[in-house]
């Protein structure tokens, strides 16, 4: 019998199965079975119901579910991907897949390109970011006059913005990105590669007869 | 005042919203 479980456990609802989940992304199977141990503590912490909802990502992020966060509900609103308020195991894997170390970088390019165009237009535009740039100073308690703000626009628009139509379009942000690879930091989750090392708990919990690595 | 010399990108990744690390720590 040896250490593992003989038997294929049934699985949750919604809990999409581990080895699906695998080959469809940079994960093994024992990866994905240590980020359901982080989904389930996130996903339980308010409502135990095997979803996570956007009270439940901003108290796993900040501790605090008080805190209202314009970029963690933009990011929630791209994890959600059937657009039903909630995360389901299967959308934090795939969406997860795109922070991996061994992600494509078009990939991580693309969601950061998502992030930013709040509105959907295909274009992040000027107004999109100074709304960004105004919230990023709310959270840090910074201050800087608008003209200052004007003058950070200006300077990222005549940078990014190659044809100066006033919003930067997705090969535009390629370009920029590429230039400025900083900006794509925030894309990789080092945790990541040492999930299984983070989550070893997954062992006892797993549904699959054998651990793969 | 020192300038800025960050652009907007810049600043704004540097949001705590922004940094899902802090989704692993316990």
């Amino acid at each position: 019998m040896g250490c593992f479980h003989s038997t294929v456990r049934k699985p949750a609802p919604g809990h999409e199965n581990p080895i699906i989940l695998a080959s469809q992304t940079a994960f093994s199977v024992s990866e994905v079975e240590a980020l359901f141990e982080l989904f389930k503590s996130i996903s339980s912490s308010v409502i135990d119901d095997g979803l996570i909802n956007k009270e439940e990502f901003q108290l796993a992020l900040f501790k605090n579910r008080k805190k209202e966060n314009l970029f963690a509900n933009r990011i929630f609103d791209l994890f959600d991907v059937k657009h039903r308020g909630v995360i389901d195991f299967g959308d934090f894997v795939r969406a997860m897949n795109v922070f991996h170390p061994n992600a494509p970088q078009e990939d991580k390019i693309s969601f950061s390109f998502k992030l930013y165009d709040m509105d959907g237009t295909g274009f992040i535009e000027r107004h999109e970011v100074k709304q960004m740039l105004i919230a990023l100073l709310c959270e840090s308690e910074l201050k800087l006059a608008d003209e200052t703000i004007e003058t950070i626009l200006d300077k990222t628009f005549l940078e990014a913005d190659v044809d100066q139509d006033g919003k930067i379009d997705k090969s535009e942000w390629h370009n920029f990105v590429t230039q400025n690879p900083s900006l794509l930091k925030i894309m990789t989750l080092p945790y990541l590669r040492d999930i299984t090392t983070t989550f070893p708990s997954f062992v006892f919990n797993s549904e699959v007869e054998e651990i793969a690595t | 005042s020192q300038p800025v010399t960050m652009n907007a990108f810049e600043l704004i990744s540097k949001s705590q919203g922004l940094n899902l690390s802090s989704l692993f720590e316990k």
